[in-house]
């Protein structure tokens, strides 16, 4: 699975997730990929990709939960990213990525890995693995 | 901040153990595909064309489960998924099993921006991606030797394990949820 959220200097703010799907799936299982809100999500808070067990990411509603939790609680992306996978999901389960209106980046995952990177117009820029 | 872009190339148990060269690779292209979006940004475009320009870059990309390097269905075919999704107005394209899109992001845009539906599945994708000027693949075009590998290792396993439906059939007790099942 391969994603990309992005907010442009028009406050334009998108997330997309693009998947090849599970090894030796059978029966037409669909993960989380193409479920608005579950595994690819957008908001006019916050734009969230995820990545890792679909099942999981479906049954928390994993994009719309983090939008939400920013616009209701209300919260940082960095603690709606952090409420999903600590409280959320459980270990080994997912990585996200999401970035808010204003530009705040999160990049985080309760899995060994995520390939992963960030990049913004203040110049702040990393790719990382583990 | 004027922009920001985040991207991912998947997550899971990615051993530690990789030679040098091989981390080495998946950063550059990791690298890569930033420089993609950035240009797209730095130059006032949309974030739309940033995403889907990155996406398309990470599903030619063999090393990436997604378009070219896609894993291995059961059946020793290839289904592919994609979503885009823009927030200002909550508008957004999904399309799900599709097995002849070169760029299946690129189809998911086509649907949010030009049909009053969001998600299309199946031969239904198929055939409504054959009103445009969408790349379009037979299946040996996502084959890659290390999927294939995977692929017969998974159809093994399941041997020794006893037939492992992937379907959850009702009354299996416990959790019914199988490792393998990450995607």
């Amino acid at each position: 699975t391969v994603g990309a959220v992005a907010v442009d200097k028009d406050g334009q703010i998108v997330a997309g997730t693009s998947t090849g799907g599970m090894t030796n799936k059978k029966f037409g299982r669909v993960g989380d990929v193409p479920i608005v809100g579950a595994g690819t999500y957008a908001s006019n808070e916050v734009a969230v990709s995820m990545t890792g067990w679909g099942e999981k990411i479906m049954q928390a509603v994993s994009g719309h939960t983090v939008s939400a939790y920013m616009k209701h609680k209300p919260a940082t992306v960095q603690e709606a990213g952090n409420y999903l996978l600590q409280d959320v999901l459980n270990e080994g389960e997912a990585g996200m990525i999401a970035v808010d209106k204003n530009g705040n980046t999160y990049l985080n995952m309760n899995t060994q890995g995520m390939f992963r990177g960030t990049s913004d117009s203040e110049g702040n820029r990393k790719v990382a693995i583990w | 901040k004027d922009w920001a872009l985040v991207i991912h190339g998947g997550a899971g148990t990615i051993s530690k153990e990789k030679p040098d060269s091989v981390v080495k690779a998946y950063k550059s292209d990791l690298d890569e595909a930033l420089s993609v979006g950035e240009k797209i940004l730095k130059e006032g475009g949309s974030a739309l064309d940033a995403v889907e320009s990155v996406i398309n870059y990470l599903e030619n990309n063999p090393k990436f489960n997604a378009g070219k390097g896609a894993v291995f269905t059961h059946d020793g075919g290839h289904e592919l998924d994609a979503a885009i999704m823009l927030g200002n107005n909550r508008k957004a394209g999904t399309i799900t099993g599709v097995k002849t899109i070169k760029n299946p992001i690129s189809l998911a845009r086509l649907v949010m921006e030009n049909s009053k539906h969001i998600m299309f599945a199946g031969e239904g994708a198929e055939e409504y991606a054959n009103q445009f000027d969408l790349e379009r693949v037979n299946q040996e075009y996502f084959y890659t030797e290390s999927r294939h590998k995977a692929w017969k290792r998974a159809i093994e396993e399941e041997k020794q394990d006893g037939a492992q439906s992937s379907v959850i059939e009702p009354g299996i007790p416990g959790d019914f949820f199988d490792e393998k099942k990450l995607g």
